[in-house]
């Protein structure tokens, strides 16, 4: 009753500014309130008819008469159209991720008790077979590739998309060991590269003893150094393996955002890849310095390091916190590190 | 997600200096789908 009568109060009110519709206002002020008794009236009607109903099925059955069920043309076409579509429909879906998917997970279906533990799914064995040759380089996870070349030039660029581009050292850190030289000394390094190819590891027993942080801008990768960006989509296996044989000397965390990366996020958030959280291995191979950098994102929750079980990634604190100096740590023994083969497991993404 | 390969292999300038006889090159391009395994690109020796 109040609602009603405040109802006809402001409409009254808004006649009052407007004495040309006066009889339109009137007639809104009835209109909402009759609606809802309508629609009050019927819903009553509907539960006294339900109530009704369920006596006359209780007499009937203190009778000993069971009432059987008679569907009607409503119920029919929902069970013809609807159920059978919708069964069909799903059998079609789960046939595509059999195919797809299901075939080469190392478990049944059945087995994965949830979709977390499906995402990080191990493959049956031999589902991805590693090309063994020697002077080759493999791919460390499934997925597409985007950007691939050689790092030349001052900062070491990498062009995310046409217009966005990022340096190797904000990717991968300002203390990292990447072979670098002065702007400058890149004639001198021409005659000095016999040195330094003898002597392939002093430059990271240098940059041990003490990290320094390397000015983007003045410095240039020493020829040879190449890098590669690989997408994985949802869906994929999730697991990086290891590209070549090598000894992983180090770690560092950084505890970024999780924005997505996909096409069209990395066209629009400029350091995409830098913001991310990430997880950097850097260590040598047979031809020197090698870096895996796993970005998470937003279908991602956190990135689980083999060598490293105890390291834990997305933790709501360390986001709020976020800061330019990433976590590190220095595998053991010093200048041996972890050894991996080609193929090894070294990571996963999680979901959560 | 992403991964990020960054890493060092023969190159040109090592042909001048060295017994090197080849360069890395991808084998592989933009667009390219790829699985755990397949090369990312190969040198000779």
């Amino acid at each position: 009753t109040s609602f009603v009568k405040k109802a006809q109060a402001s409409s009254r009110a808004r006649a009052s500014f407007s004495s040309g519709s006066a009889n339109n206002s009137q007639g809104n002020t009835f209109l909402v309130p009759g609606a809802t008794v309508a629609t009050l009236l019927m819903l009553g009607a509907l539960h006294a008819r339900r109530l009704y109903d369920d006596k006359k099925v209780e007499e009937a059955r203190e009778k000993g008469i069971e009432v059987e069920f008679k569907p009607d043309v409503k119920v029919i076409c929902l069970c013809y159209i609807f159920d059978n579509a919708t069964s069909t429909f799903h059998f079609k879906v789960l046939g595509f991720l059999d195919k797809h998917y299901l075939e080469e997970a190392a478990l049944p279906l059945e087995e994965y008790t949830s979709l977390r533990e499906f995402f990080v799914r191990t493959l049956k064995q031999g589902s991805r077979p590693i090309d063994h040759d020697p002077h080759c380089l493999v791919s460390p996870v499934d997925g597409i590739i985007l950007r691939f070349g050689e790092l030349k030039g001052a900062g070491a660029m990498i062009e995310q998309v046409k217009g966005f581009s990022y340096s190797v050292s904000s990717l991968l850190g300002a203390s990292s060991f990447l072979p670098m030289i002065a702007e400058g000394d890149v004639h001198e390094e021409r005659e000095d590269s016999a040195v330094i190819e003898n002597t392939k590891k002093s430059w990271w027993r240098i940059s041990l003893a003490s990290p320094k942080v390397r000015d983007t801008v003045s410095s240039c990768p020493m020829k040879g150094l190449y890098y590669c960006v690989i997408y994985l989509k949802p869906g994929d296996y999730h697991r990086i393996h290891s590209p070549v044989d090598w000894n992983v000397l180090g770690r560092r965390h950084f505890s970024g955002r999780l924005f997505p990366v996909n096409e069209r996020a990395t066209k629009t958030i400029r350091n995409l890849y830098v913001e991310n959280e990430r997880v950097v291995l850097e260590g040598l191979w047979q031809e020197g310095f090698m870096a895996i950098a796993a970005i998470g994102a937003t279908n991602i929750g956190s990135i689980e390091l083999f060598i490293e079980p105890e390291l834990r990634t997305n933790r709501p604190r360390k986001r709020l916190l976020h800061s330019e100096s990433p976590e590190e740590r220095v595998y053991e023994p010093e200048g041996v590190g972890v050894m991996l083969k080609k193929g090894d497991e070294v990571a996963a993404f999680n979901m959560g | 997600s992403t991964v990020v390969l960054v890493f060092q292999a023969p190159s040109l300038k090592s042909l001048e200096r060295e017994d090197t006889t080849s360069e890395f090159r991808f084998s592989i391009g933009r667009g390219d789908k790829i699985r755990v395994g397949e090369a990312l690109g190969k040198w000779q020796n």
